[in-house]
């Protein structure tokens, strides 16, 4: 299977890390996966493509990770998030019009199956950015709130701050990615609520492994000096379930919901329009 | 002596927290000191008062902070600082008018003897939003560069963190604080270096004391699952090295190169103009 991943957000969230640890944790004897290529958007804003080869269950999926440099780091970031659509578009729009030929090489379908949003760690709520951004995109591509560098709020801070932004996302009619409700699996329904009930997901990512001072054992952390901040550890940080919901539990409906639902949006505007 | 300090930087960097933690370390037994008053300064950025009696080696210092919630907070930043700068040349005005008349309120002096300025922890660089801001406040206020929330980095990203937002502030001329050389003292010559080679500041901030898992004590401090992040440690922060700076070694040389030197240059500006 082929699935892409973008991750979003300004410069400084540890969205960088943050695929390298995903991409380390999965390859446990990881070397830097390859990075097909670089491309400038506009002058503001730069696509990063890294991919690699994963076997997850005894398949293999090639993931695809598109990282954002440059995005909402300016003075004025008026319509910055512009770039990023049209990207979405395009990718949209390349597979359809490949569509009518039989030939189709897999590799260049760059359609995002699901994009990650990095919020600032601000204790308060969602910027006005954030905002726009989120109703911008959570029309037309599987978007997820990620809480960056979730190692600068206590848990009291991150509870509270959870509330604000799943107020604020409400408020705003901003539309998050959610599961399809199987109504005669309430087992599925059930495990779905646990997952998404943490949503916006706190992550907490780190380039190397150090020792845990309470077990004794190589952890993948951030090494402070009152404490080890653990990626792994699920008190610590939401980035395993995060993980299990993107390669494990909820891959298959977030490219189904991609290539169907969001795909067919964008055929309906271009044949509307 | 009456002395203020503003604290300025995007919403979400613990400024309030910050100034809570400044008072409630000088006042020990603590009550919120007074909200003098709030103003809008524009429709961007609103400025709160705060100020409170202090001793400090037997004199009273009447301390006011003035905060500057809404700076920097929108999509399009252009000019965010104009209000700002506007603000601090409208005390330097009132000053000049009234030091004409014999009388003259010392409350409602608010000329701002040093701008403590916020600097996100991405532990990349300055943002294009610092360096404006920095290369228009330096040259006319006493500025100070704040790593804010500094628990965030690690040991190393701080070192590195450090080093590159000092690059930036030379390659680009900013003019931030630094105490006048008595060539004839070499002691404090060593002193001031030393206490300069920190800058920017390292800041950790928090409003409450909660027990060092190492000592056993009540400190002031962030308690996270894995330690406890404490703000007079001074292997943990410059807190301490920087209210020293601010109360005890130079509010003095502060306040007089205010009330001197840009105080001067604004006259000259003025008088030119
Ligand atoms: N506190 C904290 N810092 C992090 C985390 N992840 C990355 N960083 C640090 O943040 C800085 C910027 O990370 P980077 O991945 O380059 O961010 P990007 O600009 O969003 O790609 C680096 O110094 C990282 O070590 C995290 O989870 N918590
Ligand atoms: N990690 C960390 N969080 C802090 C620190 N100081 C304040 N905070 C938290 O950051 C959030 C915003 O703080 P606040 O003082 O309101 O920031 P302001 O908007 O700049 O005035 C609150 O949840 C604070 O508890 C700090 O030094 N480190």
């Amino acid at each position: 299977a082929n699935f892409t991943i973008m991750v979003l957000g300004e410069s400084g969230l540890g969205k960088t890390t943050y695929v390298n640890t995903l991409f380390t944790t999965l390859l446990r004897d990881y070397k830097r996966p390859e990075h097909r290529f670089q491309k400038q958007l506009e002058r503001t804003v730069q696509i990063d493509v890294v991919r690699a080869e994963i076997e997850e269950k005894g398949f293999n999926v090639r993931l695809t990770v598109i990282d954002t440099p440059g995005f909402g780091d300016y003075v004025n970031n008026q319509d910055c998030w512009v770039p990023v659509v049209e990207f979405l578009d395009e990718q949209h729009q390349n597979y359809m019009s490949h569509e009518q030929r039989a030939q189709r090489d897999e590799k260049d379908d760059l359609r995002v199956h699901v994009c990650l949003y990095f919020i600032q760690p601000t204790g308060h709520t969602l910027k006005p950015l954030d905002i726009e951004v989120m109703k911008q995109l959570g029309s037309r591509v599987n978007l997820i709130p990620i809480i960056a560098k979730a190692d600068t709020l206590t848990p009291g801070d991150l509870a509270v701050f959870k509330d604000r932004i799943r107020d604020c996302i409400s408020t705003h009619n901003i539309a998050v990615y959610s599961p399809p409700v199987q109504s005669d699996d309430e087992e599925n329904t059930r495990r779905n609520q646990s997952i998404f009930s943490a949503m916006p997901f706190s992550v907490i990512s780190s380039e190397s492994d150090v020792t845990s001072p309470t077990t004794g054992e190589k952890v993948r952390g951030r090494q402070y000096l009152w404490g080890v901040a653990e990626v792994e550890n699920e008190a610590h940080c939401d980035f395993k379930k995060l993980r299990n919901l993107l390669i494990r539990t909820h891959m298959h409906d977030l490219i189904a919901s991609t290539e169907e639902h969001h795909y067919e949006n964008f055929r309906m505007d271009k044949l509307g329009a």
